[in-house]
Protein backbone atom coordinates (compact mmCIF):
# COMPACT_ATOMS: atom_id res chain seq x y z
CA UNK A 1 0.00 0.00 0.00
CA UNK A 2 1.83 3.36 -0.96
CA UNK A 3 2.47 6.35 0.98
CA UNK A 4 0.54 9.38 -0.45
CA UNK A 5 1.86 12.85 -0.55
CA UNK A 6 0.14 15.72 -1.26
CA UNK A 7 2.31 18.74 -2.04
CA UNK A 8 -0.39 21.70 -1.44
CA UNK A 9 -0.70 25.36 -0.77
CA UNK A 10 -3.78 27.09 -2.19
CA UNK A 11 -1.22 30.45 -2.53
CA UNK A 12 0.30 30.53 -6.08
CA UNK A 13 4.29 30.16 -6.74
CA UNK A 14 4.89 28.72 -3.05
CA UNK A 15 6.86 26.26 -4.83
CA UNK A 16 4.63 22.76 -5.14
CA UNK A 17 5.87 22.30 -8.31
CA UNK A 18 9.90 22.34 -7.43
CA UNK A 19 9.41 20.39 -4.76
CA UNK A 20 7.43 17.78 -6.17
CA UNK A 21 9.96 17.55 -8.90
CA UNK A 22 12.55 17.11 -6.17
CA UNK A 23 10.82 15.02 -3.51
CA UNK A 24 10.22 12.42 -7.08
CA UNK A 25 13.32 12.53 -8.11
CA UNK A 26 14.85 11.68 -4.37
CA UNK A 27 12.95 8.90 -3.96
CA UNK A 28 12.77 7.43 -7.55
CA UNK A 29 16.84 7.65 -7.05
CA UNK A 30 16.44 5.79 -4.33
CA UNK A 31 15.11 2.84 -5.83
CA UNK A 32 11.14 3.58 -4.69
CA UNK A 33 8.25 3.16 -7.32
CA UNK A 34 6.91 6.47 -7.85
CA UNK A 35 3.66 7.26 -9.28
CA UNK A 36 2.82 10.88 -9.95
CA UNK A 37 -0.26 12.62 -10.44
CA UNK A 38 -0.11 16.99 -11.82
CA UNK A 39 -3.42 18.16 -10.93
CA UNK A 40 -2.50 21.76 -12.94
CA UNK A 41 -3.97 20.44 -15.76
CA UNK A 42 -2.96 24.16 -17.83
CA UNK A 43 0.30 25.01 -16.42
CA UNK A 44 1.48 20.83 -16.02
CA UNK A 45 4.60 22.16 -14.68
CA UNK A 46 5.32 18.75 -12.68
CA UNK A 47 4.89 16.74 -15.94
CA UNK A 48 6.64 19.44 -18.35
CA UNK A 49 9.22 19.03 -16.07
CA UNK A 50 9.48 15.36 -16.76
CA UNK A 51 8.88 15.61 -20.21
CA UNK A 52 11.66 17.45 -20.55
CA UNK A 53 13.77 15.02 -18.47
CA UNK A 54 12.52 12.19 -21.40
CA UNK A 55 13.42 14.15 -24.03
CA UNK A 56 16.59 14.82 -22.48
CA UNK A 57 17.27 10.86 -21.89
CA UNK A 58 16.58 9.86 -25.42
CA UNK A 59 18.99 12.52 -26.60
CA UNK A 60 21.61 11.62 -24.57
CA UNK A 61 20.66 7.55 -24.61
CA UNK A 62 20.98 7.56 -20.58
CA UNK A 63 18.30 6.41 -18.02
CA UNK A 64 17.42 8.79 -15.49
CA UNK A 65 15.47 7.75 -12.57
CA UNK A 66 11.76 8.95 -13.36
CA UNK A 67 8.41 8.38 -11.54
CA UNK A 68 5.36 7.07 -13.75
CA UNK A 69 3.06 9.67 -14.33
CA UNK A 70 -1.26 8.86 -14.25
CA UNK A 71 -3.77 11.31 -15.36
CA UNK A 72 -7.08 12.52 -14.23
CA UNK A 73 -10.28 12.39 -16.89
CA UNK A 74 -12.14 15.66 -17.06
CA UNK A 75 -15.40 15.68 -15.83
CA UNK A 76 -18.29 15.65 -18.32
CA UNK A 77 -21.43 16.49 -16.39
CA UNK A 78 -23.10 19.62 -17.64
CA UNK A 79 -24.48 21.13 -14.16
CA UNK A 80 -21.68 22.23 -11.66
CA UNK A 81 -22.47 20.07 -9.00
CA UNK A 82 -22.23 17.16 -10.68
CA UNK A 83 -19.10 18.03 -12.77
CA UNK A 84 -17.37 18.34 -9.30
CA UNK A 85 -18.63 15.20 -7.87
CA UNK A 86 -17.44 13.64 -11.16
CA UNK A 87 -13.78 15.38 -10.38
CA UNK A 88 -13.68 14.15 -7.04
CA UNK A 89 -14.83 10.26 -7.34
CA UNK A 90 -12.34 9.85 -10.49
CA UNK A 91 -9.83 11.83 -7.92
CA UNK A 92 -10.13 9.32 -5.57
CA UNK A 93 -10.56 6.37 -7.49
CA UNK A 94 -7.54 7.22 -9.81
CA UNK A 95 -5.48 7.92 -6.15
CA UNK A 96 -6.00 4.66 -4.60
CA UNK A 97 -5.11 2.86 -8.43
CA UNK A 98 -2.00 4.19 -8.06
CA UNK A 99 -1.59 3.84 -3.92
CA UNK A 100 -2.25 -0.38 -4.95
CA UNK A 101 0.81 -0.19 -7.47
CA UNK A 102 3.36 2.29 -6.00
CA UNK A 103 5.61 2.75 -3.26
CA UNK A 104 5.14 6.03 -3.09
CA UNK A 105 2.03 8.32 -5.09
CA UNK A 106 2.99 12.02 -5.35
CA UNK A 107 0.32 14.58 -6.32
CA UNK A 108 1.20 18.19 -7.14
CA UNK A 109 -1.75 20.27 -6.26
CA UNK A 110 -2.85 23.51 -8.11
CA UNK A 111 -2.47 26.83 -6.44
CA UNK A 112 -6.50 26.87 -6.59
CA UNK A 113 -9.36 24.87 -4.76
CA UNK A 114 -10.56 23.14 -6.86
CA UNK A 115 -12.89 19.70 -6.36
CA UNK A 116 -9.36 17.23 -7.19
CA UNK A 117 -7.61 19.12 -5.20
CA UNK A 118 -9.72 18.98 -2.78
CA UNK A 119 -10.08 15.15 -2.74
CA UNK A 120 -6.59 14.89 -3.30
CA UNK A 121 -5.61 16.83 0.44
CA UNK A 122 -8.26 14.46 2.11
CA UNK A 123 -6.42 11.19 1.05
CA UNK A 124 -2.99 12.22 2.03
CA UNK A 125 -0.49 10.45 4.52
CA UNK A 126 1.71 13.20 4.04
CA UNK A 127 0.73 16.87 3.17
CA UNK A 128 4.01 19.15 2.70
CA UNK A 129 3.09 22.89 2.15
CA UNK A 130 5.81 24.75 1.06
CA UNK A 131 5.53 28.47 2.09
CA UNK A 132 7.91 31.59 0.65
CA UNK A 133 9.04 33.80 3.66
CA UNK A 134 5.99 36.18 3.38
CA UNK A 135 3.01 37.64 5.06
CA UNK A 136 1.11 37.50 1.85
CA UNK A 137 1.78 33.86 1.81
CA UNK A 138 1.46 33.39 5.56
CA UNK A 139 -2.27 35.59 5.11
CA UNK A 140 -3.82 32.06 3.48
CA UNK A 141 -2.90 30.08 6.85
CA UNK A 142 -3.91 32.80 9.39
CA UNK A 143 -4.36 36.51 10.17
CA UNK A 144 -2.13 38.26 11.96
CA UNK A 145 -2.18 41.52 14.14
CA UNK A 146 0.62 43.68 12.96
CA UNK A 147 1.05 45.60 16.19
CA UNK A 148 1.34 42.61 18.65
CA UNK A 149 2.50 39.86 15.72
CA UNK A 150 -0.52 37.79 17.47
CA UNK A 151 -1.61 35.44 15.10
CA UNK A 152 -5.63 35.18 14.93
CA UNK A 153 -8.66 33.49 12.75
CA UNK A 154 -7.16 30.92 10.52
CA UNK A 155 -7.80 31.28 7.03
CA UNK A 156 -8.80 29.63 3.53
CA UNK A 157 -6.69 27.14 2.86
CA UNK A 158 -6.03 26.04 6.86
CA UNK A 159 -9.87 25.73 6.25
CA UNK A 160 -9.13 23.29 3.28
CA UNK A 161 -6.74 21.14 5.37
CA UNK A 162 -9.33 21.28 8.04
CA UNK A 163 -11.71 19.67 6.07
CA UNK A 164 -9.37 17.21 4.15
CA UNK A 165 -8.12 15.79 7.82
CA UNK A 166 -11.92 15.82 8.75
CA UNK A 167 -12.91 13.57 5.44
CA UNK A 168 -9.78 11.19 5.80
CA UNK A 169 -10.85 10.77 9.59
CA UNK A 170 -14.66 9.62 8.52
CA UNK A 171 -12.83 7.18 5.86
CA UNK A 172 -10.95 5.67 8.97
CA UNK A 173 -7.76 6.82 7.19
CA UNK A 174 -4.58 7.58 9.45
CA UNK A 175 -4.05 10.77 10.58
CA UNK A 176 -2.97 13.62 7.84
CA UNK A 177 1.06 14.39 8.74
CA UNK A 178 0.88 18.01 7.96
CA UNK A 179 4.49 19.30 7.08
CA UNK A 180 4.96 23.23 6.50
CA UNK A 181 8.21 24.20 4.79
CA UNK A 182 9.65 26.98 4.48
CA UNK A 183 10.75 27.86 0.25
CA UNK A 184 12.92 30.27 -1.32
CA UNK A 185 14.58 31.56 1.87
CA UNK A 186 16.81 34.31 1.57
CA UNK A 187 20.00 35.20 3.70
CA UNK A 188 19.17 38.60 4.09
CA UNK A 189 16.23 40.09 5.37
CA UNK A 190 16.82 38.84 9.27
CA UNK A 191 13.93 40.69 10.97
CA UNK A 192 11.21 39.61 8.17
CA UNK A 193 12.33 36.05 8.81
CA UNK A 194 12.29 36.14 12.68
CA UNK A 195 8.89 37.32 12.35
CA UNK A 196 7.44 34.96 9.60
CA UNK A 197 9.26 32.13 11.71
CA UNK A 198 7.74 33.28 15.43
CA UNK A 199 4.14 33.34 13.59
CA UNK A 200 4.67 30.06 12.14
CA UNK A 201 5.51 28.16 15.30
CA UNK A 202 2.51 29.99 17.33
CA UNK A 203 0.28 28.74 13.89
CA UNK A 204 1.73 25.27 13.96
CA UNK A 205 0.58 24.92 17.61
CA UNK A 206 -2.85 25.88 17.10
CA UNK A 207 -3.83 24.25 13.66
CA UNK A 208 -1.90 20.90 13.74
CA UNK A 209 0.97 21.36 11.63
CA UNK A 210 5.18 20.85 11.73
CA UNK A 211 7.57 23.22 10.27
CA UNK A 212 10.02 21.17 8.13
CA UNK A 213 13.87 22.31 7.29
CA UNK A 214 13.26 24.53 3.94
CA UNK A 215 15.10 25.57 0.82
CA UNK A 216 16.99 28.44 0.14
CA UNK A 217 16.77 30.52 -2.79
CA UNK A 218 18.71 28.57 -5.55
CA UNK A 219 18.75 29.13 -9.06
CA UNK A 220 20.13 25.64 -8.96
CA UNK A 221 16.61 24.26 -8.12
CA UNK A 222 15.06 26.13 -11.30
CA UNK A 223 18.14 26.39 -13.80
CA UNK A 224 17.68 22.99 -15.37
CA UNK A 225 13.75 22.76 -16.11
CA UNK A 226 14.57 22.84 -19.58
CA UNK A 227 16.82 19.93 -19.72
CA UNK A 228 14.56 18.20 -17.17
CA UNK A 229 17.61 17.69 -14.82
CA UNK A 230 17.73 17.92 -10.87
CA UNK A 231 21.28 18.21 -8.71
CA UNK A 232 20.40 14.82 -7.70
CA UNK A 233 21.27 14.01 -10.81
CA UNK A 234 24.45 16.07 -11.08
CA UNK A 235 27.00 13.13 -10.06
CA UNK A 236 30.56 13.82 -9.48
CA UNK A 237 31.94 12.01 -12.91
CA UNK A 238 29.69 13.37 -14.79
CA UNK A 239 29.29 17.17 -13.70
CA UNK A 240 31.81 17.99 -11.09
CA UNK A 241 33.01 20.92 -12.94
CA UNK A 242 29.32 22.17 -11.67
CA UNK A 243 29.72 21.66 -8.26
CA UNK A 244 29.71 24.52 -6.34
CA UNK A 245 29.59 25.29 -2.41
CA UNK A 246 26.00 26.52 -3.19
CA UNK A 247 25.08 22.69 -4.99
CA UNK A 248 26.93 21.17 -1.65
CA UNK A 249 24.88 23.21 0.32
CA UNK A 250 21.67 22.99 -2.23
CA UNK A 251 22.31 19.15 -1.71
CA UNK A 252 22.48 19.04 1.82
CA UNK A 253 19.45 21.05 2.19
CA UNK A 254 16.95 18.17 -0.14
CA UNK A 255 18.53 15.77 1.87
CA UNK A 256 16.86 16.95 5.40
CA UNK A 257 13.98 17.91 3.91
CA UNK A 258 13.28 14.51 2.84
CA UNK A 259 14.89 13.01 6.02
CA UNK A 260 12.48 15.37 8.11
CA UNK A 261 9.39 14.13 5.78
CA UNK A 262 9.96 10.78 7.45
CA UNK A 263 8.74 8.43 4.52
CA UNK A 264 7.97 5.00 6.20
CA UNK A 265 8.88 3.93 2.64
CA UNK A 266 12.57 5.18 3.08
CA UNK A 267 12.36 3.77 6.47
CA UNK A 268 12.84 6.98 8.43
CA UNK B 1 -13.12 57.17 -19.82
CA UNK B 2 -10.80 55.65 -17.87
CA UNK B 3 -7.68 53.58 -18.78
CA UNK B 4 -7.89 49.91 -17.62
CA UNK B 5 -5.21 48.01 -16.56
CA UNK B 6 -5.18 44.05 -15.83
CA UNK B 7 -2.38 42.54 -14.27
CA UNK B 8 -2.38 39.28 -15.51
CA UNK B 9 -0.64 36.30 -15.73
CA UNK B 10 -1.51 32.68 -15.16
CA UNK B 11 1.12 31.22 -13.36
CA UNK B 12 0.79 31.57 -9.28
CA UNK B 13 3.41 34.19 -7.65
CA UNK B 14 4.65 35.89 -10.46
CA UNK B 15 4.06 38.87 -8.32
CA UNK B 16 0.38 40.13 -9.72
CA UNK B 17 -0.90 41.23 -6.10
CA UNK B 18 2.68 42.66 -5.09
CA UNK B 19 2.15 44.47 -8.01
CA UNK B 20 -1.18 45.72 -8.22
CA UNK B 21 -0.55 46.99 -4.90
CA UNK B 22 1.93 49.59 -5.98
CA UNK B 23 0.89 50.68 -9.23
CA UNK B 24 -2.66 51.41 -7.34
CA UNK B 25 -0.67 53.45 -4.50
CA UNK B 26 1.32 55.07 -6.89
CA UNK B 27 -1.50 56.17 -9.06
CA UNK B 28 -3.59 57.41 -5.76
CA UNK B 29 -0.62 59.38 -4.57
CA UNK B 30 -0.35 61.33 -8.12
CA UNK B 31 -4.13 62.31 -7.44
CA UNK B 32 -5.72 60.18 -9.71
CA UNK B 33 -8.99 58.24 -9.13
CA UNK B 34 -8.38 54.73 -9.05
CA UNK B 35 -11.09 51.88 -9.23
CA UNK B 36 -9.93 48.34 -7.97
CA UNK B 37 -11.02 45.07 -8.50
CA UNK B 38 -9.33 41.85 -6.83
CA UNK B 39 -10.71 38.51 -8.82
CA UNK B 40 -9.14 35.84 -6.61
CA UNK B 41 -12.30 35.50 -4.76
CA UNK B 42 -10.51 33.03 -2.25
CA UNK B 43 -6.92 34.77 -1.56
CA UNK B 44 -8.81 38.93 -1.92
CA UNK B 45 -4.93 39.09 -1.47
CA UNK B 46 -5.33 42.65 -3.52
CA UNK B 47 -8.40 43.38 -1.21
CA UNK B 48 -6.62 42.39 2.28
CA UNK B 49 -3.48 44.44 1.61
CA UNK B 50 -5.87 47.57 1.64
CA UNK B 51 -7.99 46.17 4.70
CA UNK B 52 -4.73 46.12 6.56
CA UNK B 53 -4.43 49.78 5.28
CA UNK B 54 -8.03 51.32 6.10
CA UNK B 55 -7.18 49.69 9.77
CA UNK B 56 -3.80 51.17 10.09
CA UNK B 57 -5.45 54.62 8.60
CA UNK B 58 -7.89 54.22 11.44
CA UNK B 59 -5.82 53.14 14.18
CA UNK B 60 -2.71 56.52 13.24
CA UNK B 61 -5.84 58.69 12.76
CA UNK B 62 -3.99 59.64 8.76
CA UNK B 63 -5.61 59.74 5.58
CA UNK B 64 -3.67 57.39 3.13
CA UNK B 65 -4.37 57.45 -0.89
CA UNK B 66 -6.32 54.59 -1.73
CA UNK B 67 -8.10 52.94 -4.61
CA UNK B 68 -11.94 52.17 -4.36
CA UNK B 69 -13.03 48.71 -4.43
CA UNK B 70 -15.13 47.18 -6.01
CA UNK B 71 -16.61 43.64 -6.08
CA UNK B 72 -18.00 41.12 -8.61
CA UNK B 73 -21.29 38.99 -7.60
CA UNK B 74 -20.85 35.20 -8.05
CA UNK B 75 -22.74 33.30 -10.64
CA UNK B 76 -25.56 31.34 -9.48
CA UNK B 77 -26.79 29.19 -12.85
CA UNK B 78 -26.91 25.44 -12.39
CA UNK B 79 -25.00 24.80 -15.70
CA UNK B 80 -21.65 25.43 -16.48
CA UNK B 81 -22.04 27.35 -19.59
CA UNK B 82 -24.66 29.17 -18.34
CA UNK B 83 -21.93 30.10 -15.01
CA UNK B 84 -19.15 30.74 -17.28
CA UNK B 85 -21.71 33.10 -19.84
CA UNK B 86 -23.20 35.17 -16.54
CA UNK B 87 -19.41 35.59 -14.52
CA UNK B 88 -18.14 36.95 -18.23
CA UNK B 89 -21.23 39.53 -18.61
CA UNK B 90 -20.87 40.27 -15.19
CA UNK B 91 -17.33 41.00 -15.11
CA UNK B 92 -17.59 43.15 -18.40
CA UNK B 93 -20.42 44.95 -16.98
CA UNK B 94 -18.48 46.05 -13.70
CA UNK B 95 -15.37 47.13 -15.72
CA UNK B 96 -17.34 49.40 -17.60
CA UNK B 97 -18.82 51.28 -14.50
CA UNK B 98 -15.66 51.47 -12.74
CA UNK B 99 -14.25 52.92 -16.20
CA UNK B 100 -17.42 55.53 -16.44
CA UNK B 101 -16.61 56.70 -12.69
CA UNK B 102 -12.77 56.52 -12.24
CA UNK B 103 -9.57 57.88 -13.92
CA UNK B 104 -7.83 53.83 -14.21
CA UNK B 105 -9.03 50.94 -13.30
CA UNK B 106 -7.11 48.25 -11.88
CA UNK B 107 -7.84 44.50 -12.21
CA UNK B 108 -5.53 42.06 -10.00
CA UNK B 109 -6.18 38.96 -11.89
CA UNK B 110 -6.00 35.49 -10.48
CA UNK B 111 -3.14 32.48 -10.89
CA UNK B 112 -6.09 30.62 -12.54
CA UNK B 113 -7.70 30.48 -16.02
CA UNK B 114 -11.33 32.06 -15.18
CA UNK B 115 -13.83 33.23 -17.35
CA UNK B 116 -13.65 36.68 -14.91
CA UNK B 117 -9.76 36.34 -15.75
CA UNK B 118 -10.21 36.22 -19.46
CA UNK B 119 -12.78 38.77 -19.85
CA UNK B 120 -10.89 41.37 -17.81
CA UNK B 121 -8.10 40.20 -20.30
CA UNK B 122 -10.29 41.48 -23.04
CA UNK B 123 -10.92 45.02 -21.27
CA UNK B 124 -7.80 45.76 -21.14
CA UNK B 125 -5.90 48.86 -22.21
CA UNK B 126 -2.59 47.97 -20.98
CA UNK B 127 -2.08 44.23 -19.68
CA UNK B 128 1.03 44.02 -17.20
CA UNK B 129 2.28 40.59 -16.74
CA UNK B 130 4.83 40.54 -14.29
CA UNK B 131 7.38 36.85 -14.42
CA UNK B 132 9.78 35.62 -12.26
CA UNK B 133 13.40 34.66 -13.41
CA UNK B 134 12.77 31.30 -14.31
CA UNK B 135 12.40 29.14 -17.54
CA UNK B 136 9.41 27.78 -15.30
CA UNK B 137 7.62 30.94 -15.48
CA UNK B 138 8.29 31.08 -18.83
CA UNK B 139 7.01 27.99 -19.82
CA UNK B 140 3.79 29.43 -19.83
CA UNK B 141 4.47 31.90 -22.64
CA UNK B 142 6.05 29.41 -25.06
CA UNK B 143 8.46 26.26 -25.41
CA UNK B 144 12.13 26.63 -24.98
CA UNK B 145 14.24 24.31 -27.10
CA UNK B 146 16.98 23.06 -23.90
CA UNK B 147 19.99 22.64 -25.94
CA UNK B 148 19.58 25.94 -28.59
CA UNK B 149 17.47 27.73 -26.73
CA UNK B 150 15.16 28.93 -29.75
CA UNK B 151 11.97 30.32 -28.57
CA UNK B 152 9.18 27.67 -29.83
CA UNK B 153 5.50 27.16 -29.73
CA UNK B 154 3.20 29.46 -27.75
CA UNK B 155 2.21 28.34 -24.35
CA UNK B 156 -1.12 28.38 -22.52
CA UNK B 157 -0.87 32.00 -20.65
CA UNK B 158 0.16 33.63 -24.55
CA UNK B 159 -2.87 32.08 -25.72
CA UNK B 160 -5.21 33.67 -23.25
CA UNK B 161 -3.85 36.88 -24.22
CA UNK B 162 -4.24 35.90 -28.25
CA UNK B 163 -7.69 35.17 -27.62
CA UNK B 164 -8.44 38.67 -25.41
CA UNK B 165 -6.58 40.16 -27.66
CA UNK B 166 -9.24 39.45 -30.44
CA UNK B 167 -12.06 39.75 -28.60
CA UNK B 168 -11.16 43.32 -27.80
CA UNK B 169 -10.21 43.75 -31.56
CA UNK B 170 -13.77 42.50 -32.55
CA UNK B 171 -15.57 44.87 -30.09
CA UNK B 172 -13.73 47.93 -31.51
CA UNK B 173 -11.45 48.53 -28.56
CA UNK B 174 -7.65 50.13 -28.79
CA UNK B 175 -5.07 47.21 -29.22
CA UNK B 176 -3.98 45.55 -25.97
CA UNK B 177 -0.56 46.98 -24.90
CA UNK B 178 1.23 44.00 -23.22
CA UNK B 179 3.78 45.12 -20.93
CA UNK B 180 6.30 41.85 -19.61
CA UNK B 181 8.05 42.70 -16.69
CA UNK B 182 10.84 40.58 -14.12
CA UNK B 183 10.39 40.48 -11.16
CA UNK B 184 11.94 39.14 -8.17
CA UNK B 185 15.14 39.86 -9.98
CA UNK B 186 18.47 38.48 -8.00
CA UNK B 187 21.78 40.66 -8.36
CA UNK B 188 23.32 36.77 -8.33
CA UNK B 189 22.54 34.13 -10.60
CA UNK B 190 23.99 35.85 -13.63
CA UNK B 191 23.89 33.02 -16.45
CA UNK B 192 19.52 31.87 -15.90
CA UNK B 193 19.48 35.90 -15.78
CA UNK B 194 20.79 36.27 -18.93
CA UNK B 195 19.16 33.16 -20.46
CA UNK B 196 15.90 34.43 -19.19
CA UNK B 197 16.58 38.21 -20.78
CA UNK B 198 17.48 36.53 -24.31
CA UNK B 199 14.37 34.30 -24.70
CA UNK B 200 12.18 37.32 -23.64
CA UNK B 201 13.66 39.50 -26.35
CA UNK B 202 13.43 36.49 -29.33
CA UNK B 203 9.66 35.96 -27.81
CA UNK B 204 8.52 39.55 -27.50
CA UNK B 205 8.82 40.18 -31.32
CA UNK B 206 6.86 36.94 -31.83
CA UNK B 207 3.76 37.69 -29.79
CA UNK B 208 3.88 41.24 -29.47
CA UNK B 209 4.52 41.94 -25.95
CA UNK B 210 7.28 44.70 -24.58
CA UNK B 211 9.93 43.96 -21.99
CA UNK B 212 9.63 46.86 -18.95
CA UNK B 213 12.06 47.36 -16.59
CA UNK B 214 10.98 45.09 -13.62
CA UNK B 215 11.56 44.71 -9.69
CA UNK B 216 14.46 43.22 -7.50
CA UNK B 217 13.72 40.63 -4.93
CA UNK B 218 13.39 43.14 -1.88
CA UNK B 219 12.09 42.04 1.43
CA UNK B 220 10.70 46.16 1.37
CA UNK B 221 7.95 44.80 -1.63
CA UNK B 222 6.49 42.93 1.30
CA UNK B 223 7.15 43.41 4.85
CA UNK B 224 4.08 45.71 5.24
CA UNK B 225 1.34 43.77 4.22
CA UNK B 226 0.60 43.55 7.46
CA UNK B 227 0.30 47.30 8.14
CA UNK B 228 -1.27 47.96 4.76
CA UNK B 229 1.74 50.00 3.98
CA UNK B 230 3.90 50.47 1.10
CA UNK B 231 7.42 52.15 0.45
CA UNK B 232 5.91 54.96 -1.05
CA UNK B 233 3.92 55.84 2.23
CA UNK B 234 7.46 56.04 3.82
CA UNK B 235 7.93 59.91 3.77
CA UNK B 236 11.23 61.40 4.85
CA UNK B 237 9.49 63.23 7.64
CA UNK B 238 7.70 59.96 9.11
CA UNK B 239 10.36 57.63 8.57
CA UNK B 240 13.84 58.73 7.81
CA UNK B 241 15.45 55.95 10.10
CA UNK B 242 14.13 53.15 7.51
CA UNK B 243 15.69 54.60 4.54
CA UNK B 244 18.48 52.61 3.23
CA UNK B 245 20.04 52.00 0.12
CA UNK B 246 18.13 49.52 -0.85
CA UNK B 247 14.80 51.63 -0.45
CA UNK B 248 16.14 54.19 -2.39
CA UNK B 249 16.82 51.92 -5.12
CA UNK B 250 13.12 50.36 -4.45
CA UNK B 251 11.54 53.61 -5.46
CA UNK B 252 13.76 54.49 -8.16
CA UNK B 253 12.69 51.16 -9.39
CA UNK B 254 9.08 51.47 -9.06
CA UNK B 255 9.40 54.47 -10.55
CA UNK B 256 11.20 53.52 -13.49
CA UNK B 257 8.25 50.80 -13.37
CA UNK B 258 5.18 53.29 -13.47
CA UNK B 259 7.05 55.29 -16.33
CA UNK B 260 7.66 52.23 -18.48
CA UNK B 261 3.98 51.99 -18.21
CA UNK B 262 3.04 55.11 -20.67
CA UNK B 263 -0.04 55.99 -18.67
CA UNK B 264 -2.69 58.14 -20.87
CA UNK B 265 -3.69 59.81 -17.25
CA UNK B 266 -0.31 60.29 -15.85
CA UNK B 267 0.36 61.86 -19.38
CA UNK B 268 3.19 60.03 -20.34
N1 LIG C 1 13.91 27.23 -3.69
C1 LIG C 1 13.82 27.88 -4.85
N2 LIG C 1 14.88 28.52 -5.36
C2 LIG C 1 14.80 29.18 -6.53
N3 LIG C 1 13.68 29.30 -7.28
C3 LIG C 1 12.58 28.68 -6.81
C4 LIG C 1 12.59 27.92 -5.60
N4 LIG C 1 11.34 27.42 -5.41
C5 LIG C 1 10.59 27.84 -6.44
N5 LIG C 1 11.34 28.60 -7.30
C6 LIG C 1 10.83 29.31 -8.49
O1 LIG C 1 9.69 30.02 -8.05
C7 LIG C 1 8.65 29.96 -9.03
C8 LIG C 1 7.42 29.28 -8.43
O2 LIG C 1 7.73 27.94 -8.12
P1 LIG C 1 6.72 26.74 -8.49
O3 LIG C 1 6.24 26.85 -9.90
O4 LIG C 1 7.38 25.47 -8.09
O5 LIG C 1 5.53 27.09 -7.51
P2 LIG C 1 4.07 26.46 -7.48
O6 LIG C 1 3.62 26.54 -6.06
O7 LIG C 1 4.05 25.11 -8.13
O8 LIG C 1 3.24 27.48 -8.37
P3 LIG C 1 1.74 27.32 -8.93
O9 LIG C 1 0.84 27.81 -7.82
O10 LIG C 1 1.72 28.20 -10.13
O11 LIG C 1 1.53 25.85 -9.23
C9 LIG C 1 9.24 29.22 -10.22
O12 LIG C 1 9.75 30.17 -11.13
C10 LIG C 1 10.34 28.40 -9.61
O13 LIG C 1 11.36 28.14 -10.55
N1 LIG D 1 9.74 42.02 -5.97
C1 LIG D 1 9.48 41.26 -4.91
N2 LIG D 1 10.34 41.25 -3.87
C2 LIG D 1 10.10 40.47 -2.79
N3 LIG D 1 9.05 39.65 -2.64
C3 LIG D 1 8.16 39.63 -3.65
C4 LIG D 1 8.31 40.44 -4.82
N4 LIG D 1 7.25 40.19 -5.64
C5 LIG D 1 6.48 39.28 -5.02
N5 LIG D 1 7.01 38.93 -3.82
C6 LIG D 1 6.50 37.90 -2.90
O1 LIG D 1 6.31 36.74 -3.71
C7 LIG D 1 5.10 36.06 -3.34
C8 LIG D 1 4.16 36.04 -4.54
O2 LIG D 1 3.76 37.36 -4.85
P1 LIG D 1 2.24 37.73 -5.19
O3 LIG D 1 1.32 37.17 -4.17
O4 LIG D 1 2.18 39.21 -5.42
O5 LIG D 1 2.06 36.94 -6.55
P2 LIG D 1 0.73 36.65 -7.36
O6 LIG D 1 1.12 36.56 -8.79
O7 LIG D 1 -0.33 37.65 -7.01
O8 LIG D 1 0.30 35.22 -6.82
P3 LIG D 1 -1.09 34.45 -7.06
O9 LIG D 1 -0.94 33.73 -8.36
O10 LIG D 1 -1.19 33.53 -5.87
O11 LIG D 1 -2.19 35.48 -7.09
C9 LIG D 1 4.54 36.81 -2.15
O12 LIG D 1 5.01 36.18 -0.97
C10 LIG D 1 5.15 38.20 -2.29
O13 LIG D 1 5.28 38.83 -1.03
MG1 LIG E 1 2.81 24.35 -9.65
MG1 LIG F 1 -2.32 37.38 -6.36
Amino acid sequence: MGHVIVVGNEKGGAGKSTLSVHIAVACAISGLKVAALDLDRRQRTFERYFENRARWSATHETELPTPDFFYLSKATAERRVDAEAEETEATRTLIAAMRDSHDIVLVDAPGADTPASRAAHACADTLVSPLNDSFIDFDLLAEIDPVTGEVGKPSVYAEMVWEARKQKAASRGKPIDWVLMRNRLSPLDAKNKRRVGDALSALAQRIGFRVAPGLSERVIYREMFTAGLTLLDLTDEGAAATFTLSHVAARQELRDLILALKLPPLGE
